[in-house]
């Protein structure tokens, strides 16, 4: 059975691959030995949800501004496409002979198709949704970077008006994900880099306002501070990395199964 | 997330055909 990384993928793709499973030893089990409905009507079912889904692809493959996506979502597209026509294929060849197992193979490697193209396209579009998490991320990791030239009280209030937004988006998105994910690990994992991230963020700008203030007032002890603020600084560097990685994942930890 | 309606539909409609194709071979068994 697959894995499935996100709730949301869960709840679309956990039913039906249950039932492929069944009816693939179902099939095994039975041997060929019984004739199959007519399956025209459910399998023109499927065909329009197909069409519709590559309809809805490549509006989403003209729209995103993700070169990723673009590039993985055509083949995904295809799969599922493919997968339609062997299904297709076999309901016609059932109804000329209900009994016949190449169709009944034909229906089996489909519906398995279906399931598998499917699968790939949202995790096509998962990892991209991952990828704007991410962007977020490293916008936060480009502010941290410039925390070691800030001199001036003036250039902390602009420092803080760049990054705050930031933060709260990356924590918003962050928090949201961790919600989503199957994984609990994976999850532990985000919360406690997201509740570290939070809890060095007001100590970070507590230190840059200190290394300025004495600047402000001769300089001594500034390496103390600037060491304390880098500290700091690579603390939450090291969170938001973490984070990053971790947002990344989407196989399932050995430990945990056992 | 269109893209995602689309996917849930694809895989109800999946679902009612591989039910529609187990049962003649349930009845068998």
């Amino acid at each position: 059975m697959p894995v499935f990384h996100t709730k949301t993928i869960e709840s679309i793709l956990e039913p039906v691959a249950q039932q492929v499973s069944r009816l693939v030893i179902l099939h095994e089990d039975a041997e060929d030995g019984s004739a199959m409905p007519d399956l025209e009507k459910p399998v023109q079912a499927v065909s329009r949800a197909v069409m519709n889904l590559i309809k809805v692809g490549k509006e989403t493959i003209n729209c995103s501004d993700d070169p990723i996506l673009k590039q993985d979502l055509p083949s995904a597209l295809y799969r599922v496409e493919g997968a339609s026509r062997l299904l297709e294929e076999a309901s016609a060849m059932l109804k000329q002979d209900p009994y016949s197992g190449p169709a009944r193979r034909k229906l089996i490697e489909g519906s398995r198709g279906i399931l598998q193209g499917t699968s790939s396209l949202l995790l096509c579009f998962d990892e991209s949704e991952v990828r704007k998490i991410i962007r977020e991320c490293k916008k936060v990791l480009d502010y941290l970077a410039v925390a070691e030239v800030i001199e001036s009280m003036e250039d902390l209030v602009q420092f803080l008006k760049d990054l705050s937004p930031s933060l709260s988006r990356v924590s918003r998105e962050v928090g949201a994900r961790e919600k989503e994910l199957t994984h609990q690990v994976h999850r532990d994992i985000l919360v406690r880099c997201l509740d570290q991230v939070k809890t060095l963020a007001p100590i970070l700008i507590c230190s840059m306002k200190i290394y300025i203030h004495i600047l402000s007032e001769g300089g001594k002890g500034a390496a103390e501070a600037a060491e304390n603020r880098d500290y700091l600084t690579s603390r939450m560097t090291g969170e938001i990395l973490e984070i990053i990685r971790v947002l990344q994942l989407t196989t399932y930890d050995e430990d945990e199964w056992e | 997330e269109v893209i995602l309606e689309a996917a849930k539909s694809i895989a109800a409609a999946t679902s009612a055909l591989v039910k529609a194709a187990s049962a003649a071979q349930r009845e068998l068994i």
